[in-house]
């Protein structure tokens, strides 16, 4: 504030009348990363492709409006949602598109990745995988989803959790990786890895174009921590 | 409360507004186009202490009468916001995520005298 008062009330330094716009353009720099706990503004985004962007949107909105569908506070069985214990806490919603692994004639990775800086600072209140088969021929295929968490006593990967699907037709598939992402938010590098195995006439799960829409993605919501607050008597 | 105009003295609202085109950030954040970092300034006279702005009622007219007489607690009183919302960010990680939230108390609607 360049010799401007500190005014007590508001812990917040006041602008002195006529300070030069670079000062004031540095503390929004500044408020908005701390905000954000960055400690720095993000590189070059590599965007995802529009059109996979598009039907990510479209899917979650879909989600949401099924559950919009119930009067206020109902959910789909007749249960009432908890409140949220955190009301009042600062929330974030992700979107994270799959980055392809290794992959064999009837198995493809995906790798889903969370900053730090997020995984540091919140709490994952749910995750959901979405993933699109195109099925090339009639009939029902055994697909399995498998969860795989990197392994602390070497690099390979343990699993963590197996999931079966009978697939009939093409269509989105949606799995509920709350818990794996959960554990994923406590680790040094968050990486989620999902091991996709199909039968050997499908090929790759994974759109051979990056551009198509139905790449696979992750939505998770989460919330700021609480820090340990002292509380004034 | 208001805001501040050409030759403003009084407590007021500042209208500042970040361009994050200005700042090289709109690569990363993809909405809003800037922030609004509006900030309060002015001077909080004794007996505007606790007024949101210039007085509006006969209650707080005669109010202000007594404080200016009473000069007992010459104390300062200071232009702080009094009331803010938040603003939503919809962002590039470095992971190139895409991230929603809001961040609370971010922007100033009001200014008034504590």
């Amino acid at each position: 504030t360049a010799g401007g008062e500190w005014c007590p009330a508001c812990g917040l330094a006041t602008p002195v009348p006529g300070t030069p716009r670079d000062a004031l353009l540095a503390l929004a720099k500044q408020s908005i990363l701390a905000k954000l706990r960055l400690p720095a503004r993000p590189g070059a985004p590599q965007p995802p492709a529009r059109g996979a962007l598009l039907a990510a949107l479209r899917r979650m909105r879909a989600q949401r409006s099924d559950t919009a569908v119930f009067p206020p506070g109902m959910l789909p069985n007749g249960a009432v949602p908890h409140l949220n214990p955190g009301m009042g806490r600062q929330e974030y919603e992700i979107l994270s598109f799959a980055e392809a692994g290794s992959s064999t004639s009837h198995s493809v990775r995906l790798h889903f990745r969370f900053s730090q800086e997020l995984a540091g600072s919140t709490e994952i209140l749910q995750a959901t995988l979405y993933l699109f088969w195109a099925v090339p021929s009639p009939g029902t295929q055994p697909v399995t989803i498998r969860i795989l968490q990197p392994d602390p006593a070497g690099p390979n990967m343990t699993l963590s959790s197996e999931t079966r699907l009978e697939v009939q037709r093409s269509g989105w598939t949606t799995l509920d990786v709350g818990p794996a992402v959960r554990s994923l938010f406590g680790q040094e590098t968050p990486r989620l890895t999902v091991e996709l195995e199909m039968p050997e006439a499908w090929g790759s799960p994974l759109p051979a174009d990056p551009n198509d829409s139905h790449w696979p993605f992750v939505v998770a919501q989460a919330q700021a921590r609480t820090h340990h607050r002292v509380h004034r008597r | 409360g208001i805001d501040c105009g050409r030759d403003s003295r009084m407590c007021c609202r500042q209208e500042f507004f970040v361009d994050f085109k200005e700042i090289g950030w709109e690569d990363w954040i993809i909405q809003p186009e800037g922030y609004h970092m509006n900030y309060c300034t002015g001077l909080c006279p004794l007996h505007m202490a606790g007024i949101p702005g210039l007085a509006a009622s006969f209650h707080t007219a005669v109010l202000n009468r007594i404080k200016a007489a009473s000069a007992a607690a010459a104390v300062d009183s200071c232009c702080v916001p009094t009331q803010r919302r938040p603003l939503s960010l919809l962002y590039y990680d470095r992971d190139s995520n895409i991230v929603k939230t809001d961040i609370p108390d971010m922007i100033v609607d009001s200014c008034g005298c504590t």
